[in-house]
């Protein structure tokens, strides 16, 4: 058998292999429960429809996979240092994360071992700290113009308050003080009592 | 400005305007998207009431404004890229969708890759000119992302070169495509081909629905909207049924199947290529995974510097409420979310292009990999960024809650790309049906190539958990 890969959870091409290695296993185990099943004299359609659950945690693994692996290629092709440091955060973040969130998988797997995965949780939380200073930056990046984003909450300018009173009011609610229902049910309710 | 967003932009580390770049793709496409846009901002025809304050009728009546206006005024622009068109809308549309959207995302695309030469030239000048009004009718009441379960029928009679396309039952009534209710004129009609007295499965056929002229349903159509949903208020998802409807043969979209005048059928070279439109949406909808998440994120981000609650340390004043951990934990593993699919749909759309333009030359061997990858990469973005929408109106509190915080649209908007163009659940097992049969080659020794070549590595290469 090849080498043995040593982790390291804060290298991303060693993250790369370790979700490569579970869609790998993932496959695998899928495969072999329909396997198992045809070997209880199940058809190709019952030991498949048997084997869905498996079928779509390898698909789900397999698509994890490529994600990671793309973040992390897109990587490659970024020069401008402070660009490349951002965004190596968070990819970093989004694998760890991702980890964390199946973490069941990667043990089983014997991918991580458990003081691994606690060594992930501190590690998310460090990332966090690091991107604090450039959520909004990372954002704005984005640049959705205010008209398409469409949000009082999201506006460039930040001004919420003023912005969601202007907005309510708006509302053809209330376009007159006192709406009809008042005159058309209120009132003649209070002069039946 | 408000002040806590004006400090929170000066902590930047890097240069924003350089990573816009690389979200677009390059410099020059940045500042050509910004140039569109402001062809809309500044442009007085679109100022619209918000349509959080009009009813679904008034919705529909404003979207079909737009959509029109937007026509007029793409021609009066020159703007025909398809990139600039769809930037175009982004910022006309907000984020909402528009009536005629199946006409441009589904119907042209369709009769572009599936018409033979003489049918484009017939067609193709129609559907430009907006004489013909498309959509793309497939699913039906009963059956949606299996399409073998599809029951329209098409049934060829040879005496008078006609298909005569029928719903023998309720349950194949066609059922959601959007514009079918009150919008389109035409439809691309999927339906499972007689000829001969042999099924030779699921075509595609022109049907026309609607008079040219009056816009009155033709004889044997009948047709209208579904009823008011969880969104899309601005587009008809409409119902057709079909009472044996006579079209002529050259209706059938033939680039690929025929069926001659004697209703002698030649077969397709592959059978996925009625699947081609549905790969390019797929695709697509990888990107609409990332925009969703951008969008929530931006809103979130915002609100959660702008936004002070509570008390931190005691005595000091309310701290905004992305210095807490938790927001902080909610939030940032979305962002980075937003920028993974950002750059997957980048991926997508540049696979799609480079192997469609190898179909065009007729080699399909990797179609079954693209089929397979976007199948399973539209599920799994959808579905995570779902979540993410949801996760991020919840992190704006009350607020969040507001039709004006724009969460609530971006999520009635997106959610229902977990159910069509391929319900996800299915979705991940067309995918796993691949995996599994590259895995069993790769067991039995042969060398796979592309994405999933990772499984022909020898016994996996076990991975030593480091010693912490």
């Amino acid at each position: 058998a090849a080498r043995p890969t040593v982790v390291d959870i804060n290298d991303l091409s060693s993250l790369v292999e370790v979700y490569k290695l579970r869609a790998a296993i993932l496959v695998e185990l899928a495969n072999k429960s329909i396997q198992q099943e045809l070997q209880q004299r199940k058809s190709q359609e019952d030991a498949w429809n048997n084997s869905a659950i498996d079928l779509v945690r390898a698909s789900d693994a397999h698509c994890h996979y490529v994600v990671v692996k793309l973040f992390t290629d897109k990587l490659g092709k970024t020069s401008d240092t402070a660009i490349h440091s951002v965004l190596s955060t968070l990819a970093l973040l989004y694998a760890l994360n991702g980890i964390k969130q199946n973490s069941g998988d990667f043990l089983q797997a014997g991918l991580l071992s458990g003081p691994q995965v606690l060594q992930i949780s501190v590690r998310i939380k460090e990332l966090l700290s690091l991107l604090r200073p450039n959520a909004v930056a990372l954002v704005d990046a984005f640049d959705f113009q205010d008209k398409r984003l469409n949000s009082v909450l999201g506006r460039y300018d930040g001004n919420v308050y003023e912005n969601l009173f202007e907005w309510a009011r708006c509302s053809p609610l209330n376009s007159t003080e006192v709406h009809e229902s008042f005159h058309k049910y209120l009132k003649p309710l209070r002069s039946k009592l | 400005m408000n002040p806590d967003i004006t400090k929170e932009r000066n902590n930047a580390t890097f240069d924003v305007e350089k990573l816009t770049h690389i979200l677009d793709g390059a410099p020059e496409i940045t500042k050509r998207r910004r140039e569109i846009e402001s062809l809309v901002l500044s442009d007085p025809d679109f100022k619209e009431e918000d349509p959080n304050f009009l009813s679904r009728s008034e919705r529909y009546d404003q979207a079909v404004r737009k959509s029109a206006q937007m026509i007029l005024k793409l021609r009066e622009y020159g703007i025909a890229d398809p990139e600039e068109i769809y930037c175009y809308k982004n910022i006309a549309q907000g984020s909402h969708n528009e009536a005629l959207g199946l006409h441009f995302a589904m119907f042209k695309p369709t009769l572009y890759s599936q018409c033979d030469h003489q049918q484009s030239r017939k067609w193709l000048p129609l559907a430009e000119s907006f004489q013909v009004i498309g959509t793309y009718a497939q699913t039906e009441m009963g059956h949606g992302t299996h399409l073998r379960g599809l029951e329209t029928t098409s049934t060829y009679d040879p005496a008078t070169q006609e298909f005569v396309l029928n719903s023998p039952t309720v349950s194949s009534i066609k059922w959601w495509p959007g514009g079918l209710g009150k919008t389109s004129n035409h439809a691309i009609v999927l339906a499972q081909l007689y000829s001969q007295g042999n099924c030779r499965g699921l075509h595609a056929f022109i049907v026309p629905i609607r008079d040219m002229s009056t816009h009155v349903p033709l004889p044997g159509i009948v047709v209208g909207d579904i009823g008011p949903k969880f969104g899309f208020s601005e587009v008809d998802n409409g119902f057709l049924r079909l009472e044996n409807v006579r079209i002529p043969r050259e209706n059938m979209l033939m680039k690929y199947a025929k069926v001659e005048p004697d209703g002698t059928y030649v077969k397709p070279p592959s059978a996925k290529l009625t699947y081609g439109t549905m790969v390019f949406i797929r695709s697509m909808i990888v990107g609409k995974s990332a925009e969703a998440v951008a969008k929530s994120c931006t809103i979130a981000i915002r609100y959660s510097v702008v936004r002070h609650q509570s008390e931190l340390r005691p005595g000091e004043p309310e701290p905004q409420i992305l210095d807490y951990q938790a927001q902080q934990y909610k939030l940032f593993p979305l962002l980075a979310m937003a920028y993974a699919f950002t750059f997957v749909g980048q991926y997508m759309k540049e696979t799609y292009q480079r192997i469609s333009g190898d179909i065009s030359q007729g080699d399909f061997s990797e179609m079954p990999e693209l089929h397979a990858l976007s199948a399973g990469l539209k599920a799994f973005t959808t579905w995570a960024a779902n979540s993410a929408i949801e996760v991020c109106r919840m992190s704006c509190g009350g607020h969040g809650y507001s039709c004006s915080s724009g969460l609530p649209d971006i999520y009635v908007e997106f959610t229902p790309t977990c159910t069509y163009e391929g319900e996800n659940t299915v979705m991940m097992l067309q995918t796993a049906r691949y995996l599994v049969k590259s895995y069993r080659q790769a067991k039995d020794g042969q060398q796979l190539s592309g994405i999933v070549s990772y499984l022909s590595e020898a016994e996996h290469r076990r991975v030593q958990p480091q010693p912490v």
